[in-house]
């Protein structure tokens, strides 16, 4: 899938050191071009590991994940941040940043005039279009988040009780014991991974 | 992925004694 | 013998009987315990029992089967040949140990040492006589550590019976020697026809008698040592003798629950208090933590 991904593009499939949208750190991302799509990068790391790869043996047990993700929590972090200056403006000057300057690999999406007005007021100009970060249409959008992770936990029978249960023995009728706001908070707290703190308390209010 | 760390890469007869098994 | 079972699987422990002679379950019985392959760095141990009536005591030991020993391995196997002939009255029963079992045994986290291995396989092979109706009224049984001990526990679990614990047993009493030549013509055999279930090219069977001090045995050990995976399991890997040359020859392995050194991420206890200088890094959510996941 990745392979031939990046034979049809130049480069068509390129790491890149992104914002983390929740600590504001960088972090890596990978970027496929053909298909438009960005995928966060998450590393298994546990120590004292190796591989068996055919007929080898590789020290080092790093094994990373590529996952989809919505490129939208990225764009919204460059959104909150423009917001101080409480204007409508145009988004080559609200995606940039000198210390991830890669961001603008995220106006190249097709998707993106349909992703912006999930969290954003928009304007037109003489056909120029113009944004302002919107907190409550955020925060509808977060809630169908929510609401998607909540049903992928159930469907993918993931622990989500209270008590610390090591889910390497999860019980086979886990979901009776789990009630819906365990599911609620634990979905709550898998989004606030995404998004920056202060918003995680506003979406846990609403 | 083995639960032990051999700090090196090389070829290993993997075939020959890894039987995998649930 | 029929050994095919363990030929099917070599790297557990199987169990192997004659059937029961019906005197046996009628007449009081004497049962003697003696093990072969205790020494060998390659290979399974036996563990055997070999019981009959105390009214047929004088013709096992018309059998000649005098100290196993002094017998040589085709003597051995006539000799248990003959036995099953008269199984009308002689009964046996074995329990082969892979070298697989006693590595993991002794090697395991929980240390299960040969000694213990041993008891509890004696143990378990009278028991087994008793279950299946063999009315034992004496044991002996050739020592294995401290006959003292050993005899003390053997009779607190069987107190019914008259246990007898002592060394060279399988020279004082007819019955141990004749477990003994069962113990051994098992190992023998186990030895010889030994399927490796590593499917190894150049695999020479020359290994000698697999005692550690047999120079073929320890010629054949280096030139099998592979330096990720040890040996065969046909060796002992809790072998001082095997331990040494994977010492030597093989990669180094790390566990997780090693002692090692860099106790990272402790900071020192003082940094607990002064919160301010440690900028406590927001962990990822509970998902990520529970699979070992973080972010790049």
């Amino acid at each position: 899938y990745f392979k031939d991904a990046s034979k049809k593009v130049k480069n068509g499939l390129t790491f890149v050191k992104l914002v983390n949208p929740c600590t504001g750190e960088g972090a890596i991302y990978l970027f496929n071009m053909y298909l438009q799509q960005l995928f966060e990068i998450k590393v298994f790391k546990e120590k004292h590991h190796s591989w068996f790869i055919n007929q080898s043996v590789q020290s080092g047990g790093l094994l990373h994940f590529a996952t989809p993700m919505d490129p939208l929590f990225l764009l919204l972090h460059y959104f909150i941040k423009a917001d101080k200056e409480e204007k409508f403006q145009p988004l080559d000057q609200v995606v940039m940043d000198d210390i991830f300057p890669n961001c603008i690999l995220l106006l190249k999406l097709r998707e993106l005039e349909k992703l912006l007005p999930h969290v954003t007021e928009e304007k037109e100009i003489g056909n120029k279009k113009y944004y302002k970060y919107s907190k409550e249409k955020t925060l509808k959008w977060l809630e169908k988040k929510v609401n998607q992770t909540m049903a992928a936990l159930k469907s993918n029978k993931v622990n989500v009780s209270a008590h610390v249960q090591s889910t390497a023995f999860f019980s086979s009728c886990q979901a009776s014991s789990d009630k819906e706001d365990d599911y609620i908070r634990y979905a709550h707290g898998l989004i606030s991974d995404y998004i920056p703190k202060e918003l995680s308390d506003d979406l846990s209010k609403y | 992925l083995l639960p032990c760390e051999i700090p090196v890469n090389r070829p290993a007869p993997v075939g020959c004694f890894f039987t995998p098994a649930i | 013998m029929d050994l095919n079972m363990l030929e099917r699987n070599n790297t557990g422990r199987c169990r192997l009987n004659s059937p029961v002679p019906a005197v046996c379950r009628k007449e009081p019985c004497v049962l003697g315990v003696d093990e072969a392959g205790r020494g060998p760095v390659l290979g399974p141990m036996v563990y055997a029992i070999c019981y009959c009536p105390l009214s047929r005591l004088a013709d096992l030991e018309a059998l000649k089967v005098a100290d196993s020993k002094t017998l040589s391995e085709n003597e051995r196997e006539r000799l248990f040949a003959k036995m099953e002939e008269d199984r009308d009255f002689v009964g046996w029963a074995l329990d082969v140990l892979s070298p697989n079992l006693i590595s993991t045994s002794m090697l395991g986290r929980v240390k299960y040492n040969l000694n213990s291995l041993s008891h509890d396989t004696a143990t378990g092979l009278v028991q087994y006589a008793l279950d299946q109706g063999v009315k034992v009224t004496q044991v002996f049984v050739d020592t294995v550590g401290m006959p003292e001990k050993y005899q003390e526990r053997l009779q607190q679990h069987f107190p019914g019976i008259e246990v007898t614990v002592k060394a060279k047993a399988d020279a004082l009493y007819p019955v141990v020697s004749a477990a003994s030549i069962c113990a051994k013509v098992a190992r023998d055999q186990a030895v010889k026809n030994w399927q490796f279930v590593e499917k190894l090219q150049d695999l020479d069977t020359d290994y000698g008698s697999g005692y550690p001090n047999d120079p073929k045995t320890k010629a054949w050990l280096k030139k099998h040592v592979e330096p990720v995976f040890g040996f065969p399991q046909f060796v002992r890997f809790s072998w001082r003798t095997a331990q040494s040359i994977l010492e030597k020859e093989a990669e180094d392995v790390m566990w997780e629950d090693l002692p090692t050194g860099d106790q990272e991420g402790l900071g020192r206890i003082t940094s607990y208090f002064n919160e301010g200088s440690r900028t406590r890094p927001r962990l990822p959510h509970r998902f990520f933590q529970e699979r070992g996941l973080e972010q790049t």
